[in-house]
């Protein structure tokens, strides 16, 4: 359901174009629970973004659902983002003027979803991350593994199939990290297809399939 | 050197208290090496942050090097802070338009420091963090793990004999963790006093003594 062929990204900086990104060949299918691990600085935001459509690679392609994503117009773009995949930021992304329930209810009020109906996903989405007694408190007045949770449940709340996260547990207790490990399995065993990056040997041994990047480039287990 | 007793803390949201932080007596001698562990949200960077001088607390005492700091004057605190402590926030606290040099030069600049000096300075850290090569790089234009080294790098410029660290290996693989650590026992060796907020046991097994904080309460192990 995500492949990427050659993909190949630069950042350019200056007169200066840094090549984070060599070749990478990825395959996820649908119903896939993934992980990426690598050393920092290796290029896993960088590809996660990419797949996300939140990023477009230098040279190669992407194929999501089977369709290039290259082809496709900003409007769809902005569709599949907002419909399809559930993105979880390494630094969370919060709006610091909105209340925790107002960021994550904030995916669905682009969608046509009545007010009830949208209360009650927020609800059961701040439920299941033990926000909800933080629900009017804004980002800077939580801890930062709660903020962790927002993002989490923010990128949950609209049930998407595809779910790519990007260290969801890097601020997070063992037993909070059990917890959140335990909700994607659960999402996993109905169907959702999950990519986490993550630098935690115990998310990783969750997962049904690791890969490892170094450098910039792909590696299967 | 910390020494807290009675520490309590609250927060104050509209017509809300919310109490954080209840009767904490903490004790960190000079040259001591240890960790804080505990559930997310259950106040450790509350804590932390009364201890660094960034915060004050609601009722009870904080003494530093034996000084109760509520009675030092506003100048005496900010100079404590950029002197004697050096601290690693969990959010990192980069400035965006600054690239990673200026960042860690930061607390330099206010001390009478030439900069030929400066620089050497600068260098060493980044060079310690494996930063040198994204030394002119903005915030937004690195890694996570890169922006917590950056992070790590600045608190540590100025050689600060009390160095407190919340969640400093969060974003981190497993190999720089080590490294971070090994810098980090090696600068407890020349003397300095060092406490870690951390939630991986890896780190903690490092040092040599471990707090731990439930619902706002402090517990030695
Ligand atoms: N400015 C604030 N106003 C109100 N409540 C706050 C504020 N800052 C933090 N809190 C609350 O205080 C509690 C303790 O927060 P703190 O940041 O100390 O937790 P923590 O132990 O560091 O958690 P984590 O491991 O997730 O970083 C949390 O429940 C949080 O929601
Ligand atoms: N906007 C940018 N401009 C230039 N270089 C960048 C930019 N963003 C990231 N980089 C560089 O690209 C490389 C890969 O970054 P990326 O964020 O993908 O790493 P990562 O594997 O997610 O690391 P971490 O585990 O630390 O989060 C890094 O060396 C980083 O400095
Ligand atoms: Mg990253
Ligand atoms: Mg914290």
């Amino acid at each position: 359901v995500l492949e990427t062929k050659d993909l190949c990204k630069s950042y350019y900086l200056g007169n200066d174009a840094i090549q984070v990104l060599f070749d990478v060949n990825l395959c996820v299918r649908k119903g896939d629970f993934s992980a990426i691990m690598g050393p920092s600085g290796s290029g896993k935001s960088t590809l996660l973004n990419i797949l996300g459509c939140l990023d477009t690679p230098t040279s190669g392609e992407y194929l999501l659902n089977g369709l290039p994503v290259k082809t496709l117009s900003q409007s769809r773009l902005a569709d599949i983002r907002n419909r399809e995949i559930g993105f979880v930021f390494q630094n969370f992304n919060l709006l610091p003027k909105l209340d925790v329930f107002s960021n994550v209810e904030l995916p669905l009020i682009y969608g046509n979803v009545s007010k009830k109906e949208r209360h009650a996903l927020v609800e059961e989405s701040l439920k299941s991350l033990g926000l909800w007694e933080r629900r009017h408190h804004r980002p800077n007045e939580i801890s930062g593994g709660q903020k962790q949770r927002a993002a989490i449940a923010r990128a949950l709340v609209k049930k998407p199939c595809i779910i790519l996260a990007d260290e969801p547990t890097g601020n997070l207790d063992s037993v909070t990290t059990h917890e959140i490990l335990e909700l994607f399995k659960e999402l996993n065993a109905r169907g959702n297809t999950i990519l986490v990056i993550t630098h935690e040997s115990e998310v990783a041994g969750t997962t049904n399939k690791v890969f490892h990047i170094r450098d910039g480039r792909l590696y299967h287990d």
